[in-house]
Order: C-alpha cells, then sequence, then structure tokens
C-alpha cells in the first residue's frame, strides 16, 4: 500500500542543510498497525509528512496504492489526500477562531458531504472522543487534551482508509490516551490502515510493528530506543 | 511558599459555566519538587495559570511567598512572574517569525540584561537542551519536540526560582526527557522550587510528591490515576 524507496528529504536553510531524512526505505501494507519510533529531531514527522502527501522528498520514490506519488500534481495530492487519508498533526492545527464543531467538519466540506449530515457525523466523532459537552468551544477554550481530541475527531470524520497519527497521545492521561487507542484498534479491526508516531512504550504496545528512526534513517530494534 | 485556599475558576461561555476548578487548596513549599497529575479537562493547566500569575482565580486567596497576590495590579504580577518564575506551556507560545535564540532571550530583554549578556546565556540555555545546531532555525523549521525544548530553555533563561512545566515531555522520547528532567533536578538540588504536570508516571517518579486533580477538585491518591 504504502512503499517508499530511498527516500531522502533535506531542508536547505541559508548556507547550511539540515539532512531530515538520509535514503529511508518504508514498507507498509494494507491493514497494517504500525508504529514509528525514535527519538526527537529523529526525522518523524518529516517522514509522515511524505506518507500524508503533505510534502514532497528531495529524491527517492513513493507509491500508495501503486501509484507514483513524488511528481503528482499538487490537485492530485489534494484530492488522494481528502479520500483516503486522515491525519493527526503533532501541533493540532485546529482553526483558532471557530468551534471544535466546524473544524471537525472541515473535511467534510471538501467532500461535499450536505449540511446535516456533517453536522451529525461531526457530533458523532466528538462525542467519541469525549467532548460531547464541549463541541461549541473554540480552541482557545480547550484543555490541551481537549484540542488533541479535536484533531483527532477531525482526521477520523471521513472515514480515512489510512490514519496517520503523530504523538496522538502526547497530552493524555493513560486513561483517556486508551480511549483513544481502542478507536484506532477497532478501525484496525475494520480494516484501516494505522500509522502511529509515539515516544510512549504503552502506546507504541498497541501496534504489531515497529519502524525505528535514528537521524533520519531507519534502524534496526537493537539500535533503536523505547522505554 | 505557595498557598492557595479555596481557590475557584470558573469560565463563563453565554449561558453556560464551565467550572474548571471547584475549590481547591494548594500548599506548595520553598524548594519542593511536586508533580500535578490527572485526566484530561481535570483543571491542571488551569492551577497552573493561577499559581504562575497569569491568570486569576474567580474567588478564593492565594499567597506567593506571603504576599496576597489574587488582588495585585496588573504590572505587579508580571514582575513577579519576570523576577521569580519560569513557565513552560503546554502550547510553547513561541513567537513563529523569529529564532530560537530571540525567543529564549526575551525573558533577559525584560529584565533589562545587556545584550552581550542575553546572547550568551540564551545560547548556553539551549545548548543545555541539546539544541545547539538549532539556534537560528524558527519555531516552524522545528520538531515537536525541539519547539518543547526551545519553550523549556526559555523558562529557565533567567534563572527563576519557581519553574511551573506544564507537560514538559509530552512530545519528547524517554530518553531526551529524561535529560530535561536531570536539568530540572540540578535546579531542584540548587533550592529551586519545581510543579510540573504530567500525565507520565516516569516523569512524575521524578518528583517528591503528588497532587491529584479529578473534575476540578484536588483527589486523594487512591481516587487519583497515573499509569
Ligand atoms: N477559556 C476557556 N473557556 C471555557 N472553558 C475552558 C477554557 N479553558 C479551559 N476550559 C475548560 O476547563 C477545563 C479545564 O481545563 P484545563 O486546561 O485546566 O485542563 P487540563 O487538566 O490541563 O487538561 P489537559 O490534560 O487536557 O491539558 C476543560 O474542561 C476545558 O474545556
Ligand atoms: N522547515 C524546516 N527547516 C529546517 N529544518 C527542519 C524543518 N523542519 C524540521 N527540520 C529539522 O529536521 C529534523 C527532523 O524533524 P522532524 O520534525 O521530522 O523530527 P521528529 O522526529 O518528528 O521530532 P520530534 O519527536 O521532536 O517531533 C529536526 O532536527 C528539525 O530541526
Ligand atoms: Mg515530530
Ligand atoms: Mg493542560
Amino acid at each position: 500500500l504504502i512503499e517508499m524507496k530511498n527516500i531522502v528529504k533535506d531542508y536547505r536553510m541559508g548556507g547550511a542543510t539540515v539532512h531530515a531524512l538520509r535514503r529511508v526505505d518504508v514498507s507498509i501494507d494494507d491493514g497494517e498497525f504500525v508504529s514509528i519510533v525514535g527519538p526527537s529531531g529523529s526525522g518523524k514527522s518529516t517522514l509522515m509528512n511524505l506518507i500524508g502527501c503533505l510534502d514532497r522528498p528531495s529524491s527517492g520514490e513513493y507509491h500508495l496504492d501503486g501509484r507514483k506519488v513524488d511528481e503528482l500534481p499538487d490537485d492530485d495530492l489534494a484530492r488522494i489526500r481528502n479520500k483516503r487519508l486522515g491525519f493527526v498533526f503533532q501541533t493540532f492545527n485546529l482553526l483558532p477562531r471557530t468551534s471544535c464543531l466546524r473544524n471537525v467538519e472541515l473535511p467534510l466540506l471538501y467532500s461535499n458531504v450536505p449540511r446535516k449530515t456533517r453536522e451529525a457525523k461531526a457530533r458523532e466523532m466528538l462525542e467519541r472522543v469525549g467532548l460531547k459537552d464541549r463541541v461549541d468551544h473554540n480552541p482557545s477554550e480547550l484543555s490541551g487534551g481537549e484540542r488533541q481530541r479535536v484533531a483527532i475527531a477531525r482526521a477520523l470524520v471521513n472515514e480515512p482508509t489510512i490514519v496517520l497519527a503523530d504523538e496522538p497521545t502526547g497530552n493524555l492521561d493513560s486513561k483517556t490516551g486508551s480511549e483513544i487507542m481502542s478507536i484506532f484498534e477497532s478501525l484496525n479491526a475494520e480494516g484501516k490502515t494505522i500509522v502511529l508516531v509515539t515516544h510512549e512504550k504503552y502506546i507504541a504496545d498497541y501496534s504489531k510493528r515497529m519502524i525505528y528512526l535514528r537521524d533520519g534513517m531507519v534502524v534496526t530494534p537493537e539500535e533503536g530506543t523505547l522505554r
């Protein structure tokens, strides 16, 4: 489903270059539940952005469901993202001046879902992540973990077949974190593909396989670290 | 040092009221190392904002180092914050269009520290949190955990006597997280007071006492939960 070969991602900054990913191969099958782990700055979010078609590699090949995506025009990438991918960002990226409800409805707007259905689906998703009593709050009127859960609800509302979640429980106590992981488990049981970035072992333990990153490279489990 | 009695914090939203803190008593001595733990939405950040004089309670009393702060004018609060408190925000709150270095220098600017000294101290703090090679990056050019570490560096650069850190390791792998905790431990060994909010047990274990919150109230350890 996800096939990456020789992926390189460089960030150029004036004279210096940051080698965020240095020749990485990633292969994820349909329906897998995978964790990406590694130290801060090792390239996890960069890799997630590439998998999620939010950015392009500096070089290398990326086939998503058989299609070569690294050279597709932006419109095609946007369409793929909207139809197939659900992305939970490490820094949430919510619209600050609009309610949770509207924030969660956003992907459905792009999919041309009728207003009544959009609202019903958004409410259902917010209830599922435990935020039934917060639907009218703006993100600035929410706790950190509540914002994180709005970002999760938004990623799932369009029923994506591939869920990419970057540190989805970084701001959640273990009970709330486990509730979120049950949602991911049931999606995986329905056949959805789940790719998580996490630094918490109890979260990584929900997945069936781990990809270890260090300094922009994939390393073996012995070289990788997770408490 | 920190003495709170009968603290209530309500957020009014149109017709509804959110009771974020409902009659909370908190007592923290000089030089203590305390963790505040509890579920998402239980009032931890709200409590931290009150302790840090960033907000006022709806009712109740707060004495900081013997002074009744809940009724002080804003200027006095700003002065106390700058001289004594270092605050690591759950959502970092960095200036997006300015370098890490300038972000970390900011508290020193308010303290009228001369330019050369400001830059030297900011560089030293960034090196201490492992970001020597990232000083010229803007926050948008950093990983999530790197941004978190810039927020930590900024909180510590003015050598505060009270450090308030809200989920300081939420985006950090356990090795980087432990490095940050060693910094807090050595500050505590020098006599600084440390108050942490965390949901991770290995982080809470660095502190000597835990305050458990649930639904805006302090509860006993048996009622509180931490994995
Ligand atoms: N400005 C606001 N207006 C209305 N309600 C608010 C506001 N800020 C916070 N709240 C609500 O107050 C409650 C407590 O928020 P707080 O941020 O203190 O929780 P928390 O314990 O830090 O949670 P988390 O672990 O998720 O960060 C939450 O339920 C939140 O929705
Ligand atoms: N826009 C950018 N310009 C320059 N360097 C960048 C940019 N974005 C990220 N980087 C650098 O690339 C490296 C990898 O970043 P990435 O966000 O992928 O790390 P990460 O593994 O997700 O880290 P964390 O666990 O801290 O979130 C980091 O060292 C970071 O400083
Ligand atoms: Mg990241
Ligand atoms: Mg909080």
